[in-house]
């Protein structure tokens, strides 16, 4: 069940270009049957590193360097998946490192190594091949020394050392539940090979990597998107789903966090929750509707695996609301044996709005004041600008309109806007607040005529529904 | 729903997370664009990559290859102006209108809707024991004023606001209802006056519900909706 696939690590919408146009990378194939097939031709190639394919004409390019090689660079393209060899871009080893062709060319003691096609200062056995990898001076493990990678060294007093590359067990470890591990560990703890996160066999699964992106389900990795105790990953075994993998962790839970731990810190909040809430440490303890929550350290009425000891850093105390899964925020189980888990939403969000300065009258028309920022402290678009926004309202129809400043020309109820500079939001209302006591219009006074016309009708069968339920 | 029954409501939608769990519901008003609450999102720039407006459907957890189901990514969200508790979704495209798919009306701007009027609240939420949570619950409310619904508010409903009489058995949303309409009958149409807001407390006998008045927010749906 294994893929060839998992010999490699992909940067989606990327090409790799050689600058030197001596070099051809191989010619596109087109219509293989899919990337695995690609995979499959460039895997058993000594001098294949890596290959391109084309996710819309299936097309396929094997390429002989990778981007850690002399004269290539990176760019981004619409159309284009790169795939590299994990042995030549991975900067860690796996086992004891004899497949390892990364660049590391000094050892331990930051001498410099030796070319390997080169007799001295040192005279050895080697000669360099493909099957080999003996290039440049390159540290490698051509017979499988205990202690990873080594050269011999230019240094006529050491004849070699080992280059002291990390394993990737060691090169990163993990903080609390491991959520943020980026490390290259793709076996779990049994040493069953992990399946990659890009694919559906032989497990079929939800966390596909485009809804994931905060997760980094990065090729067969071990991650941890689902808040579980520790990164895991699905195995290549058909029998086994999922495994957790053996890592190391950087401290012990309670142990003074140094800074850098400290500031993977969530900030914390008490009377409010920004982003999804895993911040959270205030003391609600019911769901938005009222019903109490069951006590994290309590198994009944329902079962779960958010044992408080489990998840030091979640802060997972009495019946408090909690986010220790990344959920869209704050929740419990509830008291009741009918309800699982309810989101605790009667805690407000924290306002991410700019602090107001100044105030407008009415809906802000005769505003006229520079501030140039939106609620959210996004700056404004220029009026006379075309983009990011092609605005509506122009300052040759409007004179108000001054340079970015927030205007109201369409006499928007809301207040003063403005377009903004950020591509994805046209426009947005701005940090100013309606002026204190300047209370606008009532609008219960009696209601107008309504007509409408296509929407808003729907077939009523009564007995339709019924028979559907039965 | 709480004391609700199984219904017809072709405008509710479903909001899925990237699990495809359901999470909030919320109203079609127009071809592409869903209406729902603000509290059911993390941050106000961008939607969450991989979540899905469901459409079509009257499961909560439909079968795979349920004929009327549409599933349908968001690409676009837009936050209300302040204090609306609003959000718009606009769908990555649009959805096809059918037996099962329909958009609802919209009110004109800053229409009150008398009191006594007749609306429905619907949505895939609990029921707390008074009916099937796995399918889309219908539940009939009757408008109140809003100097009615402030005796027993302590005058903390605004104009932007509006509540429908509270029963002596309860009736009414529940955790999963947000953001889903408050649908009222007028001039042989259906339209949505309200939206699910969180509220303390779910179905509590003998206090009225309130809801966002969409009135009050119509110019900015056909202002978002037009830019």
């Amino acid at each position: 069940q294994r893929s060839q696939l998992n010999d490699f690590q992909v940067l989606r919408g990327t090409e790799l270009q050689h600058l030197l146009h001596a070099r051809e990378p191989g010619t596109w194939q087109e219509n293989v049957t899919n990337v695995e097939e690609c995979a499959g031709q460039c895997g058993p190639l000594l001098d294949c590193r890596a290959f391109h394919y084309n996710v819309s004409t299936h097309g396929c390019q094997l390429l002989p360097w990778t981007q850690y090689s002399l004269h290539t660079r990176l760019r981004r393209s619409g159309h284009c998946d790169l795939f590299q060899k994990k042995d030549y871009v991975r900067n860690c080893i796996m086992d004891n490192g004899a497949r390892y062709r990364g660049t590391v060319a000094t050892t331990t003691d930051g001498l410099p190594c030796q070319h390997w096609r080169h007799k001295f200062p040192v005279d050895h056995k080697y000669t360099p091949t493909l099957r080999n990898g003996l290039e440049e001076n390159f540290c490698r493990n051509p017979e499988g020394d205990a202690r990873g990678p080594w050269c011999y060294t230019t240094d006529p007093v050491r004849r070699f050392q080992s280059c002291g590359i990390k394993s990737c067990r060691e090169a990163a470890c993990v903080w609390c539940n491991g959520e943020d591990y980026r490390g290259l560990v793709d076996r779990t703890e049994s040493g069953r090979e992990c399946q990659r996160w890009d694919l559906q066999h032989p497990h079929p699964h939800p966390f596909e990597p485009s809804k994931f992106l905060d997760k980094s389900l990065d090729d067969n990795y071990c991650r941890n998107p689902d808040s579980s105790e520790r990164p895991w990953c699905y195995t290549t075994d058909p029998q086994v789903e999922r495994e957790f993998c053996d890592l190391l962790s950087c401290g012990v839970p309670g142990f003074p966090l140094g800074p850098e731990a400290q500031s993977r810190q969530e900030a914390t909040t008490l009377n409010c929750f920004g982003g999804k809430g895993e911040g959270y440490r205030g003391t609600a303890n019911t769901t938005t509707a009222g019903v109490p929550c069951q006590r994290w350290d309590a198994q009944s009425p329902h079962q779960h695996r958010f044992v408080p000891e489990k998840y030091a850093c979640k802060d997972l105390r009495e019946n408090f609301c909690r986010n220790p899964d990344g959920s869209e925020a704050p929740w419990c189980f509830t008291s009741r044996a009918g309800m699982r888990k309810a989101f605790c939403y009667q805690v407000p969000r924290c306002t991410d709005d700019v602090r107001p300065l100044e105030c407008y009258h009415g809906a802000g028309e005769q505003y006229r004041g520079s501030v140039s920022k939106t609620r959210k402290g996004v700056l404004c678009q220029p009026w006379s600008a075309k983009t990011p926004h092609k605005p509506q309202f122009t300052p040759a129809q409007h004179t108000e309109l001054e340079a970015n400043y927030c205007r109201n020309p369409d006499r928007d109820r809301h207040g003063p806007w403005c377009y903004t500079t950020d591509p994805g939001t046209p426009f947005d209302y701005c940090a100013l607040p309606r002026c204190a006591h300047d209370q606008p219009p009532s609008i219960l006074e009696p209601p107008d005529q309504v007509l409408f016309e296509e929407c808003g009708l729907r077939l009523d069968r009564p007995n339709y529904w019924r028979s559907k339920m039965r | 729903v709480v004391g609700g029954q199984p219904g017809n409501s072709p405008w509710t939608v479903s909001l899925r997370n990237r699990k495809g769990q359901h999470l909030c519901g919320g109203s079609l008003v127009k071809e592409q664009w869903v209406l729902t609450a603000r509290q059911c999102f993390t941050a106000c720039h961008a939607p969450p990559p991989g979540y899905e407006v469901w459409l079509g459907t009257m499961f909560q957890s439909p079968q795979p290859g349920e004929p009327d189901l549409q599933r349908i990514p968001v690409a676009r969200m837009v936050c209300g102006p302040p204090r609306s508790q609003l959000v718009l979704l606009k769908l990555e495209r649009p959805a096809a209108l059918n037996q099962r798919v329909a958009l609802i009306c919209l009110p004109p701007e800053r229409y009150v809707v008398p009191a006594g009027t007749k609306c429905e609240i619907a949505g895939w939420g609990e029921t707390l024991g008074t009916g099937d949570s796995r399918v889309l619950n219908v539940a009939l409310l009757r408008v109140i004023s809003n100097s009615e619904c402030n005796v027993k508010q302590r005058g903390r409903v605004q104009e932007n606001e509006l509540c429908t009489q509270s029963l002596m058995v309860p009736v009414g949303a529940c955790e999963g209802d947000y953001g889903g309409p408050l649908s009222c009958f007028t001039h042989d149409c259906w339209v949505l006056e309200g939206i699910i807001i969180p509220n303390r407390v779910c179905a509590r006998p003998g206090w009225p519900a309130v809801f966002t008045r969409i009135s009050m927010f119509v110019d900015w749906i056909h202002k978002v909706i037009q830019l």
